[in-house]
């Protein structure tokens, strides 16, 4: 919303952390594994 | 070689998301994203992507639906890991909140493999860095915002409401703060390397005890699209260590305090810097900035014969860090050796949450932050993850372990944990970063 003070608002909504997300996290951070690097990851 | 394909780090997204609402094109549609300031491009699904599950589940661009829809065509790929969204550059009309930003390039994706983002309830990513880091040279969303005189102030604020039991999720401001979400006055900090937000960050404290790691500086970034916060092993094993979150047993950790620790307390108790005594013992080479394994022959204690490898140069590092930590606690030798064993029980996996005692929470340390010369603390509340309540409920550390040699590292990477307590401004015409505590 722009608020006549020249800036604008976006609300943000959140999701908690649960017991099915938190698989889907474990399986992408299993499926990511030798390939990640550091290197990659800040493009050095 | 691939100019287009580049690098953005996919995150824990799936640990605790914040995302809002945009929309593309001319009749609008609409798309959740999160909006992060580690990454620079805007990517949304495309209704042409047909190959991964993901895009079924999630909104997609339809150009043709698009009166002020604009051909590109330059094609572009973001990889994460083992995969990669790819998929081409559009132009159409964004809006964010009221503001429409005219034929911003975005990318739409074709392809997105992997589970993370079939399960993720955001469609895509805004992404809030520099243009320095943006695939395919893409001009952010927030540069042209700033361009066309979008917004009043060259500046954006992020406020993450922590509270489990209010629904609001937060708040971002374009073109100013908001007061109503902040106490007290800003602490800022010059963006010391245009790309991520990145600053300078002074040493960390575990219950108001000087880790002595980043005395000398170490780099830190405000990252709202990770929800944890990742910093160098040496210091996550000491927070490990504080919190009773368990680690690898690191046999060569093992093996360099019991063979060389006491070595190792007499030169540093020579006043010898910590960074050095590695390669004075010989376990690591110094190259003036690092230590780098010898990679020779010795004998360790069982008698058998090993290789002196990256791994014990590393753990002797961390060793002298630890030890050299308790000495300006003036702890005794056999306290500070008795102090370096036990760390080598806690050593992380690199970015991998550790599990933790949630009877033990309100009994763990403060860890402090020293940014722009001002104390930030964090509390237990304000990093542990707990799921579920009472018997069943099970608690995670927010704290991950990466490494980042240098000269880009050491390396502090502070997600959703850091900005939901302090309310953080991106001043992107002063080219800097702001913190202060949230309301």
């Amino acid at each position: 919303e722009r608020n006549g003070d020249g800036t604008i608002r976006i609300g943000l909504k959140k999701r908690k952390l649960d017991r099915s997300n938190r698989l889907a996290s474990q399986l992408f951070l299993k499926n990511r594994g030798s390939h990640w690097s550091p290197k990659h990851y800040f493009r050095l | 070689n691939d100019e287009n394909a580049d690098m953005v780090p996919l995150k824990n997204y799936l640990d605790a998301q914040y995302y809002g609402d945009i929309t593309i094109g001319t009749p609008p549609q609409k798309f959740t994203v999160i909006f992060d300031t580690g990454s620079s491009n805007l990517w949304i699904p495309s209704t042409k992507c047909y190959l991964s599950v993901a895009c079924y589940f999630h909104s997609k661009y339809k150009a043709s639906q698009s009166s002020s829809y604009r051909k590109n065509g330059k094609p572009a790929s973001i990889r994460y890991g083992t995969g990669a969204i790819s998929g081409y550059f559009s132009n159409d009309d964004v809006k964010v909140g009221d503001i429409v930003v005219k034929e911003q390039e975005f990318i739409e994706a074709t392809s997105e493999p992997g589970i993370t983002f079939l399960l993720a309830k955001f469609d895509g990513i805004l992404g809030l860095g520099f243009k320095e880091i943006s695939v395919g040279n893409s001009t952010p969303v927030w540069y042209n915002m700033v361009e066309k005189g979008l917004v009043k102030e060259p500046i954006f604020s992020f406020w993450l409401n922590r509270n489990p039991k209010d629904p609001e999720g937060g708040e971002i401001v374009f073109g100013g703060v908001d007061p109503k979400h902040f106490k007290g006055e800003h602490t800022f900090v010059p963006v010391t390397h245009k790309g991520y937000w990145q600053f300078d960050m002074g040493d960390l404290q575990i219950a108001g005890k000087p880790t002595g790691y980043c005395a000398k500086g170490c780099s830190a970034i405000a990252d709202s699209g990770t929800s944890l916060l990742t910093g160098p092993s040496t210091v996550i094993t000491m927070i490990n260590h504080a919190i009773g979150a368990q680690g690898i047993v690191s046999r060569e950790c093992k093996a360099v305090v019991d063979q060389y620790g006491k070595t190792m307390l007499n030169s540093l108790l020579a006043q010898e810097d910590p960074k050095k005594v590695c390669s004075q013992i010989g376990v690591c080479a110094y190259d003036g900035t690092q230590s780098v394994s010898m990679g020779i022959q010795s004998v360790v204690d069982d008698g058998t014969s090993g290789l002196l490898n990256q791994a014990m140069c590393s753990a002797c590092e961390m060793a002298a860090v630890w030890m050299e930590s308790e000495l300006t606690q003036n702890q005794t030798q056999e306290r500070i050796l008795a102090y370096a064993a036990e760390l080598c029980d806690h050593i992380p996996t690199q970015n991998q949450q550790s599990a933790v005692d949630c009877g033990r929470v309100s009994s763990m340390p403060i860890v402090t932050f020293s940014i722009g010369g001002r104390s930030f603390d964090l509390t237990p509340q304000d990093y542990i993850f707990k799921i579920g309540e009472g018997v069943e409920s099970q608690c995670t550390s927010g704290f991950t372990a990466m490494d980042i040699a240098p000269p880009r590292g050491p390396l502090w990477i502070l997600g959703d944990i850091f900005m939901g307590p302090y309310h953080t401004v991106f001043d992107y015409g002063k080219g800097r970063v702001g913190f202060a505590k949230a309301a």
